[in-house]
């Protein structure tokens, strides 16, 4: 038996939308420690970590693990016809192979049961170590959508390039070429408007935009992202989730040959 | 040339 009451409904739906264009089917896993839910894109190229902690949900009842197959865009569709301040409630009785979707209009005047298939998907599991990284660059995720939006403009790729001057994004394409280089700023009224870079060593890796720019659609949930930058590693794209846990996106970098 | 590297060739299943 399985029931996750999310008074923040809205949450939900903006991690639906923050996932469906990157991967199509996905395995939610349910514990006793949260929601999550790891999966590739198509290509193989990007990975998305999700994790809702148990202790983010009004009630969160769980009675063993349990793995549920789900076609993103069908739960999004789902998930749409719940209103912004509704609470959603997600249920699945043990041995169906079903999940209910109920939404509760604040004032509970209006209540609604949303019932989807759930399917068989054979997906790996990779094993993400927990890494030192050379640069960790966290800063307003309004302002990293737009240098991806912009830079797309410009060119296909763009390398990430941190030094002590601050974190520089670069592209070119036929038309000409960008530079966009980002400063720490700590002296901001509000934290969440500070640009932060912790550099350990200066680091540059070259990324498709294509994959940035879908990352960038996990906006609405958080005011800051975290770009952590490893030469050996693919960059760790991080939306913290209010109070709940966080959506990770993971990139392989272009390797010059 | 650069090419695309993938997810596979960092992480291995767990």
């Amino acid at each position: 038996m399985l029931e996750l009451r999310l008074v923040q409904g809205s949450l939900l739906k903006k991690v639906l939308d923050a996932m469906r264009e990157l991967v199509n089917d996905a395995n939610f896993d349910c514990s006793a420690t949260g929601f999550s839910l790891q999966a590739m894109d198509s290509s193989h190229v990007a990975l998305v970590a999700l994790l809702l902690r148990s202790e983010g949900f009004e009630h969160y009842r769980c009675d063993r693990n349990l793995s549920m197959g789900m076609n993103l865009n069908n739960m999004s569709k789902m998930l749409r016809c719940a209103g912004n301040d509704d609470i959603i409630t997600i249920k699945a009785d043990d041995g169906t192979d079903s999940v209910t979707f109920m939404f509760e209009s604040p004032n509970q005047d209006k209540i609604a049961d949303f019932e989807m298939k759930l399917m068989d998907i054979d997906s790996e599991h990779l094993g993400i170590p927990d890494a030192e990284y050379q640069a960790i660059v966290r800063m307003p995720s309004s302002e990293f959508a737009r240098i991806c939006k912009d830079l797309s403009s410009i060119g296909d790729t763009v390398v990430i390039s941190v030094t002590k001057e601050g974190v520089k994004f670069s592209t070119a394409g036929d038309i000409g070429t960008a530079n966009i280089v980002c400063r720490q700023n700590k002296t901001v009224d509000k934290p969440e408007e500070a640009t932060i870079i912790e550099m350990q060593e200066p680091v540059s890796l070259t990324f498709a935009l294509r994959y940035l720019n879908s990352f960038t659609k996990a906006t609405p949930l958080s005011d800051t992202v975290t770009i952590s930058l490893s030469s050996e590693l693919p960059v760790v794209v991080e939306y913290k989730i209010a109070e709940m846990g966080y959506i990770r996106y993971y990139l392989a970098p272009k390797i010059e040959e | 040339r650069s090419s695309q590297g993938r997810m596979l060739s960092y992480f291995g299943n767990s």
